[in-house]
């Protein structure tokens, strides 16, 4: 499965409609200080559920909401949407792609019919979407659909996305992993296992 | 998942006196529980010897050895449980120009797998993109998305 | 001394308006005493708003303007209260170019009264060296100064 | 005042003796990750007293001395010499320079004789040393003459290094200033005051 496209709106700096794809490999983003390049990482995580305002680095939710600058009023809302190519179905099997290996099958189960452990799958893209509105009202969406934040979870989980602690490493965070207390470290692990 | 802790404990481990020896050219490293009686709740250590240099205490080691020494641990779990995709902001900003290219090398030996978006100020790690995004604050506070397509 | 303090505060307070607007091309920027009553024992927010930009909690900002807020609220002080020499160690590693500009046409405003030592990857700041030395470690494990004498 | 040589000997990734001079204006040091640089940083802030192996990096304070590499033995002691030039002699007021505000002075003494508030004064070059045995014994000295740890302290308080707090920004540290508790902030401006 893969990241596929990003749109934000009224998130941080982004109080215009703005679009990022990703295709497979390397994507860089860049630009000079302050130009809101972490932002759009902010996005991802919020967008994938974060809860913890202080972890997008705000005092409180409401500080994700594009809050007006010399020229511009703040907005009312933010929502960031995130796509999602070749999802497993959920309640299928996840594919045993060569090279990848998911340790969190049964290994009691061997792999179906086809070649290399590949199992018959059914895949699809999925599109999941969160709003804040300055009353404090949220929602969570998936293809449109509002939901609840539990749906969009257990979709994250059976894609292979619910770890998140060692797939994003915020700016500035690298050092904590060499300055942690040993049981943050081994708590590092026990989630991957 | 006593059994489980155990196998990712000696899976990582295993991937990471590999990602570290690759980042550093040569070395040691690994993972070790301190309380070898306790293994259910035991905190971990790590070991990090650069090449030829003597093993001491991490907090000892420079800044770009650190964050080279984080970032191997981090890729050995990495290889041990993918996650589809990876976000990094700014990991290379306390390296010299020779770890950068270590570490990219390692970049483009994991990205068939996995997607990887990075933030960086450095000409080098963007070299690697396949694709990059420049963010810009023409109107301040504003920012907006340009797309530079490569390859 | 709570009159020194109150001096210091205000004195430290004036010239951080003006350093940071210096480093920022613009903007604006104070200290504050959290309890107005409580003088004596209040602790200190910072106030910071980059040019065109609304004014936010300051952990809302980017890890390049956190650098500048920091090191405009350091020569404040600094500047309040001179000290013969200061070291700084790669305090440009989270900087974009134009904001090594700006930091180093500051350091050069005060190197008259205050001798620098600074550590660094950047180019720009090296430039300004009036003296450069170089650590090497051909012997792995052993440092060698090596002196570059410019000017 | 201003430093004037830094001599380094067996402290931790100089097993032999190097030396720093330091001219008025910028000194730059450079070199790749891991050669030593922070090193001499920290060969400074020991020299000058500091008590707290952490904020060293250490464990315990016999981490500074060089602990030996592929083709070398650990060193028995660590060595560390600053020089000041121009240092105030004890005692005597410190000059006032143009543009250089020495808060305090005493300001009901006026300036004595000379123009712009120059007062007759006796400066000298002063070396400070610090060593580290391996057996725990350490020595300070001043001018290659053994001395208490106190009698170095007095020397830098008149000569105005006493306040290190914002005259050294280590590694990796200017981002705490923004995220240090208000108290912390006070207390370094009470350090100024
Ligand atoms: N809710 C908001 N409304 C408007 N602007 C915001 C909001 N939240 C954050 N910002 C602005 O976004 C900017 C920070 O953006 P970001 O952290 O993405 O910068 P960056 O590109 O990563 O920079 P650096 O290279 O310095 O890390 C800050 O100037 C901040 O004022
Ligand atoms: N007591 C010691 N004996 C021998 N080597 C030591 C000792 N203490 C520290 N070192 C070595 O010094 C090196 C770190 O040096 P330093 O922190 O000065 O690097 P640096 O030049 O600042 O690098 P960076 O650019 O990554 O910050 C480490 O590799 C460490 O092993
Ligand atoms: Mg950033
Ligand atoms: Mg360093």
């Amino acid at each position: 499965m893969r990241l596929s496209r990003l749109h934000i709106n009224g998130f941080k700096s982004f109080p215009d409609r703005a679009e990022l794809s990703f295709d497979d490999g390397v994507t860089a983003i860049v630009g000079p200080n302050g130009c809101g390049k972490s932002n759009v990482v902010d996005a991802i995580t919020w967008v994938l559920g974060e809860q913890s305002a202080k972890s997008l680095r705000g005092e409180r939710m409401e500080d994700i909401i594009f809050n007006g600058s010399d020229a511009r009023k703040p907005t009312q809302s933010a929502e960031v949407r995130l796509r999602l190519a070749n999802v497993a179905q959920v309640g299928m099997t996840v594919p045993v792609e060569p090279g990848l290996e998911i340790v969190d099958l049964d290994p009691a189960v061997p792999p179906a019919e086809g070649e290399n452990g590949q199992l018959p799958l059914v895949t699809r893209d999925v599109e999941i979407g969160r709003r804040l509105y300055r009353s404090g009202e949220s929602e969570y969406l998936i293809d449109g659909e509002v939901c609840r934040l539990r749906d969009v979870h257990d979709l994250l989980m059976d894609s292979g996305l619910g770890v998140k602690a060692y797939a994003v490493i915020e700016q500035g965070k690298i050092g904590q992993i060499l300055s942690s207390r040993p049981a943050e470290r081994r708590s590092l692990i026990e989630e991957a296992a | 998942t006593r059994e489980r802790f155990a196998e990712a404990f000696a899976q990582i481990n295993a991937n990471f006196e590999v990602t570290f020896t690759t980042l550093f050219g040569g070395g040691k490293a690994g993972l070790v529980l301190i309380d070898q009686e306790n293994q259910v709740e035991s905190g971990i250590d790590i070991i990090a010897q650069p090449p030829g240099k003597r093993l001491q205490n991490v907090q000892l080691l420079s800044g770009g050895e650190k964050a080279m020494t984080a970032m191997a641990l981090m890729f050995a779990i990495f290889k041990f449980r993918p996650s589809p995709f990876c976000l990094l902001d700014e990991i290379d900003a306390p390296l010299d120009d020779a770890n950068i290219g270590r570490f990219v090398e390692m970049l483009q030996g994991m990205q068939s797998h996995t997607q990887f978006i990075l933030i960086t100020h450095n000409r080098k790690t963007m070299e690697i993109a396949d694709r990059l995004y420049g963010v810009t604050m023409e109107e301040p506070g504003v920012s907006k998305l340009i797309s530079v397509q490569m390859n």
